[in-house]
């Protein structure tokens, strides 16, 4: 399941900063 | 207690106001409802602009990217709370499966206890759209749904649901500790009680004489969760029938669910 939620992941992962 | 000892005491003397440092931290993450409503628009001006004359999307499309556009927004709004930032990433993955859609149907109903006219369903973009109109072109299933969930609105709004309280009720849906495979179970329980006493704090000291409008609250998840699950599953069926767009987080959410 993980995995298919590459983009949910990006969402929580991603640096503000960005 | 109350100030004669030998009495025993009501319940509103018993009462403290909930902290509001709490709940105050709780609402603080609050999207700004116009704020949001300008993204969906852009977005969807984005996607029009986009496309060819002859290539429009249909009503069920333009509804899906604003429910994509939506849920990206209580992803963030999930993402930017003290409380989600204690989980690992892992945890808030999961959490957030298990309940993106009943988030989805729980700002949806807010937003209709908020702004809906008689009859109408109120839009994220500000439009309100006449129920009926929808229930000429639906099918069984999605008749039921906005039925269901046109019921549920009512209820909510005679019960004066109130910006505290369906904050208290998204934390609520979303620190789930029955949800399989979450790590840090006893984080999230911590949270949910928290949650769950503020609720109840809250409304016992805005509505000392609606004794049981937290309980009455409470009644109201299990209709969500049930409402949310019949969403999912005819978003999937549309899904496989390549009506939903592809690409978005949607698509990704009931995916991940469904694989």
């Amino acid at each position: 399941k993980k995995k298919d939620n590459a983009l949910l992941r990006y969402l929580l992962d991603k640096d503000d900063n960005t | 207690p109350s100030s004669t000892p030998s009495s025993t005491p009501t319940p509103t003397s018993i009462l403290t106001a909930p902290t509001p440092s709490f709940l105050a931290q709780l609402l603080e993450g609050e999207p700004d409802e116009s704020q949001l409503c300008a993204k969906v628009l852009a977005s969807l001006q984005r996607e029009k602009a986009s496309r060819g004359k002859h290539d429009r999307l249909n009503t069920f499309s333009i509804m899906c990217k604003m429910a994509d556009q939506t849920l990206f927004g209580l992803v963030e709004w999930a993402r930017n709370s003290a409380l989600f930032k204690e989980l690992k990433v892992e945890d808030q993955m999961v959490l957030l499966q298990s309940c993106w859609s009943e988030l989805l149907v729980l700002d949806h109903l807010c937003r209709q206890v908020a702004y809906s006219r008689e009859g109408c369903i109120y839009l994220v973009t500000g439009q309100q759209i006449e129920v009926s109109n929808i229930l000429t072109q639906a099918g069984v299933t999605l008749t039921s749904l906005v039925s269901r969930t046109q019921d549920l609105g009512v209820k909510l709004k005679a019960l004066h649901l109130d910006t505290q309280e369906f904050v208290c009720l998204k934390y609520l849906v979303l620190f789930n500790p029955d949800v399989k495979s979450v790590q840090d179970r006893r984080q999230v329980e911590r949270t949910q009680e928290r949650v769950n006493r503020t609720l109840m704090d809250h409304t016992l000291y805005t509505h000392p004489g609606h004794s049981d409008k937290f309980g009455q609250l409470l009644l109201r998840l299990p209709e969500i969760r049930s409402i949310s699950l019949q969403v999912e599953e005819y978003l999937y069926q549309r899904h496989l029938l390549g009506d939903l767009p592809c690409n978005s987080l949607l698509t990704e959410m009931l995916h991940a669910k469904h694989s």
